[in-house]
């Protein structure tokens, strides 16, 4: 699709910051 | 699978399919999911987020999911 620089650096911030809630929850449950 | 409900996972499921940049819609969801009322979604969504499956995309209504690519 045609995204935007500035949407595809928004999308990638939103996946890393998806990444670390996720290694935190499954820290949490070890 | 990994302690969710059988609505979220058909949620996450539809989610990981999608392999558009811009991810899945919530109105999408919708239509794929008639049998789950709106709220229900919208708060499954917002768990799925909580937990770190699933991130918002172009805006709050768009997901993809961290599970894919």
């Amino acid at each position: 699709a045609g995204l935007t620089e500035e949407q595809k650096r928004k999308i990638e911030e939103n996946r890393q910051k998806a990444l670390a809630r996720r290694a935190e929850r499954l820290a949490a449950q070890q | 699978s990994g302690g969710l409900t059988l609505h979220q996972t058909q949620i996450l499921k539809l989610i990981q399919n999608c392999t558009s940049s811009e991810g899945i819609s919530l109105e999408d969801l919708k239509n794929r999911l008639p049998s789950i009322n709106l709220p229900t979604l919208k708060k499954a969504v917002e768990f799925l987020s909580s937990e770190g499956h699933i991130y918002s995309t172009i805006d709050d209504e768009h997901f993809k999911s961290t599970d894919a690519e």
